[in-house]
């Protein structure tokens, strides 16, 4: 990706990551919709061999050789027999039966995690720089199970099986389903074992933002992620004939307008349909758009769809205007004629003159790239939120990563829309979603992998929270950009991935399988249940003579439920010293609103003398009743001369 | 409805194997047999979970579940790139 290295600190940081400067055998699987293996970014110049005990391959297609693999590109597997036992065979006019990808998402997540560094990467002119992945020289091996018709978990736990047996370090899934029980969510299944033999595994946390409780992928053996902008934007201008001018963005490259006004037209008064504002296609009367600027309403069919529609009709530009669903979030598209994306706000006053003004006229003017926007990272409206609706004591998402608007390399089947009708093919691509933040903190993991090869998934992803940012330097929280507000717990878990940091926490949580075991027997799994999702058909793991307790399990991150009625809950916590000597002090505090929660810390002093060594601690949270659905949020503190290590704190009232 | 063929995942219990079978693909074969002349097994699982997915008809995919060493039958899930 460009810009994102940058944003992240990561190029400041190979002297932190002397080790994983190599990074050369750390693995990173993605199962996705497979890879276009000719990309510049799959390049394995100046990697060594490739790692010893690797199992895996480039499996044979009709337009896929084994020969496609190198020493960056070590694996590419496709797997669609529940696909086809679904769907019916695969349409190879349309979809190569191969580890080629046709759609662009998985070139995209895979070359985001991993991709060599790539000079001159552009779309369109557009987020020019070095594309670089997360981890430029780890190796990736991508497994195909994503089709034109979805993603069939059957062939993901295949796919997840074989790469384990492949020998991945990481595994990136940019991909979910509804919110299943653990033990019925084939990827939680899936991730269960492949945590089990130390293997992390990041996923995507879900575009169904900003409701709450709409995550997917919440299994604590799993690292939820969320999306965050960068800072950088595409920014269009739209100037109206009645001297407004309203801030867009877009990623149009071609012929500019020209700079004098021209007539201007809401499409849903030049439609003979309903739902004619849409611009959805055949909708719009030609005679009525021919030469004009068309203000469409974003829903329904895709973005860049509708620039087609318009573009057919003979309309000459198009301002693509949010609603109440997307309201101020902007995502640049890759319009096909001049065209622009505004917030609600600006299309609700664009759509009044249009339909007031006796001859309304606007034009665009194209920016180009911006860098240095503030503030950023904001959160990303569509990014899904928490809270964890299977475990509500497990707080996720577990943090966010860049998400919008994100460069990365593409397909070579289909053009930078994805629509069928554009016959554009370009080498990178920019696009946004919990799918693109995914695949940068797997490849942050592999950082962390290939910088402490002792650690486990659960301390990597300890590693990547406590060290994570929840504000910006002037002190002021994350803000989420669906709001206005600064962002909660419940946004963005423990904030913003901070890579500098991560690769030195001081402090990890760790969680064994036998914690997780525990964590199953404290949500009341029965033995079935728990031999379903751990394989280990164990009839006595839930102890008669134990209290479990999901307040028990060592995740860096609290969540804490009281009744309407208010009361007391107590969690108890293990931290790890990874780092040197020292003496750590605590600072924890949680309100909702101007309502306190008394947090309170014993011991609230912890002091290592060497590395590895292990202290308890508990924490108490009292408070006071309150209206059920209330939220709280809080952050409790570890500090050191040396290191900070921040848990968030989410309440709720139930 | 109930004849309409979906595909399930269907966890085993690893352990259960009964004597009279050599390797845990023969069990899964023979216990979908029993339910089923027609159904076949798309993959079998070893490493990430013991069992394996197969097309059956709803009432094929009960009476799987009553069946000794049958842990889940789970319905196959359907999930989008995000």
């Amino acid at each position: 990706t460009t810009r994102t290295p940058e944003f992240l600190g990561l190029d400041r940081t190979d002297a932190l990551f002397p080790q994983s400067n190599t990074g050369r055998d750390v693995i990173v699987g993605v199962l996705d919709t497979g890879v276009w293996p000719e990309r510049p970014s799959y390049d394995d110049a100046g990697l060594g061999p490739v790692p010893a005990g690797w199992k895996g391959k480039c499996e044979e297609g009709n337009d896929f050789n084994s020969s496609a693999c190198n020493k960056k590109l070590i694996g590419a597997r496709f797997f669609l027999t529940g696909y086809e036992a679904a769907k019916g065979p695969v349409d190879t006019s349309k979809e190569s039966r191969s580890p080629r990808d046709n759609d662009g998402h998985g070139t995209h997540t895979s070359s985001t995690a991993a991709g060599s560094a790539v000079r001159g990467a552009d779309l369109l002119g557009y987020a020019a720089g070095t594309a670089k992945g997360m981890a430029p020289h780890a190796r990736v091996a991508t497994y195909k199970v994503c089709w034109a018709g979805g993603c069939f978990s059957s062939d993901i736990l295949k796919a997840m099986e074989v790469a384990v047996t492949d020998g991945v370090d990481v595994l990136s899934l940019s991909l979910g389903g509804g919110t299943a029980d653990y033990y019925r969510d084939s990827i939680a299944v899936g991730a269960y074992s492949a945590m089990e033999r130390g293997i992390f595994v990041s996923c995507s946390a879900g575009n169904a933002g900003p409701g709450a409780a709409t995550l997917s992928n919440g299994a604590p053996w799993i690292t939820t992620v969320g999306a965050g902008t960068l800072d950088r934007d595409f920014p269009a201008h739209v100037v109206l004939g009645n001297g407004k001018n309203y801030s867009g963005v877009s990623l149009y490259s071609g012929k500019q307008l020209p700079t004098t006004p021209m007539p201007f037209i809401y499409a849903g008064n030049a439609s003979n349909s309903s739902m004619g504002s849409l611009c959805m296609s055949g909708s719009l009367i030609p005679e009525k758009v021919a030469g004009k600027i068309v203000l469409c309403d974003r829903g329904t069919n895709a973005r860049v769809q509708k620039g087609f529609v318009v573009k057919d009709a003979g309309g000459a530009g198009m301002v693509l205007a949010n609603t109440a669903a997307n309201g101020e979030e902007l995502v640049a598209d890759a319009h096909i004629l001049p065209g622009a994306g505004v917030g609600q706000k600006a299309g609700d006053t664009m759509r009044t003159y249009a339909l007031s003004d006796p001859n309304p006229t606007a034009s665009i003017v194209f920016a180009g790239t911006q860098v240095g926007i503030k503030p950023s990272p904001v959160v990303a409206a569509f990014s899904s939120r928490g809270p964890n609706t299977v475990t509500p004591g497990i707080l996720k998402p577990d943090l966010i990563a860049p998400g919008v608007n994100i460069l990365a390399a593409w397909s070579g089947s289909v053009g930078p829309s994805g629509i069928a009708g554009d016959s554009r093919r370009v080498g990178f691509n920019i696009i946004s979603g919990t799918s693109m933040s995914c695949p940068h903190v797997s490849g942050l993991a592999a950082l962390l992998r290939a910088a402490h090869q002792d650690w486990s998934p659960a301390a990597i992803r300890s590693a990547l929270m406590t060290t994570s940012y929840n504000g910006y330097a002037d002190g002021k929280g994350i803000l989420d950009v669906a709001t206005g507000l600064p962002a909660t717990p419940l946004d963005v878990g423990a904030g913003h991935v901070d890579p500098s940091k991560a690769v030195d926490p001081g402090l990890v949580y760790d969680i064994t399988a036998a914690d997780y075991l525990d964590f199953l027997c404290a949500i009341n799994y029965g033995p079935m249940q728990i031999a379903a999702l751990t394989k280990h058909a164990t009839a006595d793991a839930c102890s008669a003579n134990r209290t479990y307790s999901v307040t028990s399990l060592n995740y860096p991150s609290f969540s804490v439920t009281f009744p309407a009625t208010g009361g007391t809950e107590k969690h108890t916590r293990t931290v790890t010293n990874v780092g040197l000597p020292g003496t750590y002090k605590v600072t924890a505090s949680a309100a909702a609103g101007s309502t306190p929660v008394t947090v309170s810390v014993e011991p609230s002093t912890l002091t290592f003398t060497k590395s590895g060594e292990k202290q308890s601690y508990t924490v108490s949270f009292a408070a006071a009743a309150m209206p059920s659905g209330t939220n709280g949020f809080g952050r409790l503190v570890w500090s050191s001369d040396h290191h900070v290590v921040s848990s968030p704190i989410a309440v709720t009232w139930t | 409805v109930r004849d309409e063929r979906k595909t399930y995942i269907v966890h085993m219990a690893r352990s259960a194997m009964p004597n009279d079978f050599a390797e845990h693909g023969e069990w899964y074969a023979a216990s979908l047999q029993s339910v089923s002349d027609a159904a076949t097994v798309l993959y079998t699982y070893d490493t990430l979970l013991h069992g394996y997915s197969a097309r059956l008809t709803r009432a094929e995919a009960e009476a799987l579940e009553s069946q000794p060493g049958v842990l889940l039958v789970n319905p196959e899930t359907r999930y989008e790139l995000h």
